[in-house]
């Protein structure tokens, strides 16, 4: 006969032991992993390292960055926008996206924050926008701009918000919310935003192995 | 999955035997997105003279452990046993799961394979 797997306080300890502050809820919402989540896995895998480049602990090696954990985090509020772009007087529509960083344990310390969106527009010949991003807080009234970049059509948008929306040396906050705009300077046509996510690399300087001591 | 315990005979030295964790067994396997299960391995086996001493491929050996080996065969008594057998060296893994928020996470846990035994 098998023991069933422990539960309640004992399930907690476990998983703290592992460095979870909370006990997974066992049955999450199917959604296909990012293909940037199986390339990180892959490129850790010891058996797919190459000979001769030996893995460093607490190093992403991919986005150069220390780190051992990853999260991909969706944009909560998707659904809730309008599917098509919607213009107002002229101008592009603006957006809100919600993060959720629950999860991020307070002793993890952010290396990498980077803001990923797709934008689909109606026509892919345009000159391209500005994208505008800034902090959204607890009132609806958008922050000062925290950066401004050019974006092409057709190829994927990432902005780096390490020190712009998120801290370095601060604890995370639980829910991370922007306002986004595009500017359309020379250009038509609008575009929507078809896909919004964080790509957050953290360090827990626990989980990392210590200093080898000489004797 | 494991190998069958071995009992103190002179084929038991102190050796890493095959542990298979499987994340399905345990119940992890609807967050867990990858790997499925791994190989953690488990020391097991006697650190009785000579077999405290290991060869020159294994890991080296803690004067300690000669010590309390020496001292256990010429005075074997319950309270001090032999010394253990326990894991000389391990190496990490990494573990693709979803969290409590559906967000897709990758985490590198060190120490989660036992690749050598010895005597401690």
């Amino acid at each position: 006969t098998r023991a069933p797997a422990p539960s309640g306080p004992a399930a907690a300890a476990l998983f703290q032991a592992l460095g979870m502050h909370e006990v997974p809820r066992g049955v999450p919402t199917p959604r296909p992993v990012p293909p940037v989540m199986w390339r990180l896995f892959r490129r850790r895998d010891p058996r797919e390292a190459r000979a001769g480049y030996p893995l460093r602990p607490c190093h992403v090696e991919e986005l150069g960055v220390a780190g051992n954990i990853v999260r991909h985090i969706p944009d909560s509020g998707l659904f809730s926008r309008p599917p098509g772009p919607t213009r107002t007087s002229g101008l592009c529509p603006k957006w809100t996206v919600t993060f959720d960083l629950k999860g991020v344990g307070p002793a993890e310390h952010p290396t990498r924050a980077r803001l990923e969106l797709r934008l689909e527009a109606e026509h892919e010949d345009t000159h391209g926008w500005e994208l505008s991003v800034a902090l959204l807080a607890e009132v609806e009234h958008p922050g000062p701009e925290l950066l401004r970049m050019p974006v092409a059509p057709g190829l994927p948008v990432r902005a780096d918000l390490l020190g712009a929306a998120v801290a370095t040396n601060a604890s995370m906050p639980r829910t991370l919310r922007l306002a986004l705009a595009l500017h359309r300077g020379a250009t038509t046509v609008c575009a929507r935003l078809a896909e919004a996510s964080l790509l957050l690399v953290t360090l827990d300087a626990r989980l990392c192995p210590p200093p080898r001591l000489r004797r | 999955h494991t190998e069958p315990r071995v009992g103190g005979g002179p084929g038991g030295a102190c050796r890493t035997r095959r542990l298979h964790v499987s994340f399905r067994e345990v119940g992890w396997h609807r967050w867990v997105i990858a790997p499925r299960g791994f190989l953690a391995n488990f020391c097991q086996g006697v650190c009785t003279l000579p077999e405290a001493l290991q060869g020159p491929g294994g890991p080296p050996v803690l004067n300690h452990a000669v010590l309390h080996a020496l001292m256990h065969a010429a005075s074997p008594t319950q309270g001090a046993g032999p010394p253990c057998c326990v894991p000389a060296r391990l190496s990490p893994i990494s573990v693709l799961f979803f969290d409590n928020s559906d967000n897709v996470v990758l985490r590198h846990y060190e120490d989660m394979v036992v690749d050598e035994c010895g005597c401690r």
